[in-house]
């Protein structure tokens, strides 16, 4: 569902290059449960922003669901990217100004989901992750790792065909981590959704059937193959 | 140095009281290496930013360094954080417009420090945290982990007497976590620095001296006592 071809990314600001990424191929099918792992700084948050088509300055090729992404026109682009990736950010990127509720249920109003079927979704998603009561609040009247978890929340809540999260547990403790990962775990099996997570955390690198490791802004090793 | 009684804290908003301290009684000596740990919204951070003396709004003692903070003036115990401890946010909290160089430099700024000084130990401590050449760079063109380790070189540069941390190794890999940690603790044997850190990383519990669990805004387990 996801494929990259020899892609390359490098920031340029003034005189300071970054190469970020050096080349990196892979070939991603649906259903997979996948970690993206490697140091900080190899190119994790990098690879999901370009595959996610939130990043579209790289060199190479990526293909998701079958469309090559730069050939395809923006507006194209991002309707796919609403109507079927949810994506978590590694700073959870939440809109201050919504409530927890309407920070979920956003994706859902852009896709004209009914009014009833919202809220019941938002209010079982938010029970899921561990949240249920936390509807009203604002994102600054959360723990981090309760701002984390609206964040998954959000990601889950329109029923993606591919979920991409970016350190999805970071801020957990082992148990609530765990059981995110249960819950994504069962989301992946019973609904094929495809999982690729960027993380550090050996938890969901254990419970990962493939993982593709990054060193450098390359692949140092991939399990798969 | 720092001393808690039945300390207790809600945050109160509209019609919504989160009760997140039921009161914390703890005895932290000078020299300790201790790690706060508990689930996510048990209340580590809120323990912090009142130990810290940065959220003056609870009810129960708080002593600093032989000082009952409620007591003395706003600019006392600002001048005093300033010059005794080092604080790492869950969120980093870098000033997006200041270079890493001059993130890391900004309080001994305000310690009068000379500039040759300030350069030296800029380059020094952020060599030893993994970003050698980074000091240009903006945190926007920084990974996740990178902007973390900013933060932590930025509470250790001034040499305090105190650091609190909270999550510090939450967006590291393990071996760059290990390093980062590594560092702290022979700050703490060499200096005598005493270091809280709040986290859910086994590794730092592990290190840790003693652990403090909090449990719903209580102390569920320290085995100090
Ligand atoms: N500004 C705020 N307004 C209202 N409630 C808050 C605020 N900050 C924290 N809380 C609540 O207080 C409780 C404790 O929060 P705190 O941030 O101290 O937890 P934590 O242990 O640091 O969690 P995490 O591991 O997720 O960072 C939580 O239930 C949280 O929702
Ligand atoms: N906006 C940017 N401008 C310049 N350089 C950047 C930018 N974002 C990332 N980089 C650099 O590109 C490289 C890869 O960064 P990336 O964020 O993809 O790493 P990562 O694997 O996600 O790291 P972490 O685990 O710390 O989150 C790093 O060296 C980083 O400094
Ligand atoms: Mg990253
Ligand atoms: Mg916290």
């Amino acid at each position: 569902v996801i494929q990259t071809k020899n892609l390359k990314k490098s920031y340029v600001s003034g005189e300071i290059e970054t190469i970020a990424l050096k080349g990196v191929s892979v070939d991603i099918k649906r259903g997979e449960f996948t970690a993206i792992a490697g140091p900080s700084g190899s190119g994790k948050t990098t690879f999901l922003n370009i595959i996610s088509g939130l990043d579209s300055q790289f060199q190479g090729e990526v293909t998701l669901a079958g469309k090559n992404i730069t050939k395809i026109s923006k507006s194209e682009l991002s309707d796919f990217r609403r109507d079927h990736i949810g994506f978590v950010f590694q700073s959870y990127n939440l809109i201050p100004v919504l409530t927890v509720e309407e920070n979920v249920e956003y994706i859902m109003l852009l896709q004209n989901i009914k009014k009833e079927e919202r809220k019941e979704r938002v209010i079982s998603i938010l029970n899921e992750v561990g949240l249920k009561g936390f509807e009203k609040r604002f994102p600054s009247q959360l723990s981090g790792g309760q701002q984390q978890r609206v964040a998954v929340a959000r990601a889950i809540v329109s029923n993606p065909d591919i979920i991409l999260a970016d350190e999805p547990t970071a801020n957990l403790d082992s148990k609530t981590g765990e059981s995110l990962l249960e819950m994504m775990g069962m989301l992946n099996v019973e609904k094929n959704i495809t999982f690729i997570f960027s993380t550090h955390d050996e938890k969901i690198m254990r419970k990962s059937k493939r993982m593709i490791v990054l060193k450098d802004g390359e692949i140092f090793q991939d399990n798969n193959q």
